[in-house]
């Protein structure tokens, strides 16, 4: 018996660098 | 555990070919698959992300074998901010699509077709909105 696994689904947002400066206001 | 890229590299799975990303819409799309409007789209959605334009200023070699200093210019207040990263970690410029400081050694880990990263390309970037 082959157990069914499962694919990962990955959210949009990990493939972009956060790049955020600090923030001043 | 999150899995990371076959040996030679440590990169996240998700940029390996074939990996499936989800959209904030909930559309499901292959990482090679990825289009501007994609990453545009899904910050729009978003009540927390939004997507800042980074020109790249400087790229340098690091100390650190494999790896690169990359100088951005983040945002419409240009700030100056430099990641170290490897040399094969792909950054999504806009209009184009995925590039790195070393496309052959991305195409070749992660099989991700790539060009090569250049000073002046604007990638996608995110920061947080601010929550009033």
């Amino acid at each position: 018996n082959v157990e069914p696994r499962s694919v990962p689904v990955f959210p949009w947002h990990s493939l972009v660098p956060f790049l955020a400066p600090t923030q001043s206001d | 555990a999150p899995s990371s890229a076959p040996s030679g590299s440590s990169l996240p799975a998700y940029f390996i070919k074939g990996s499936i990303i989800q959209l904030a819409d909930g559309e499901l799309k292959h990482v090679e698959d990825l289009k501007t409007e994609d990453f545009i789209q899904s910050a729009e959605i978003s009540s927390e992300l939004k997507i800042d334009s980074s020109t790249v200023e400087r790229i340098d070699d690091s100390h650190t074998p494999n790896f690169a200093i990359v100088q951005f210019s983040v945002g419409e207040h240009r700030a100056q901010v430099s990641v170290e990263v490897q040399v094969e970690y792909p950054f999504f410029v806009f209009g184009q699509g995925w590039s790195s400081c070393c496309p052959d050694r991305t195409t070749q880990l992660l099989e991700l077709p790539c060009t090569k990263l250049s000073v002046g390309d604007v990638c996608i970037s995110l920061t947080l909105k601010n929550l009033r």
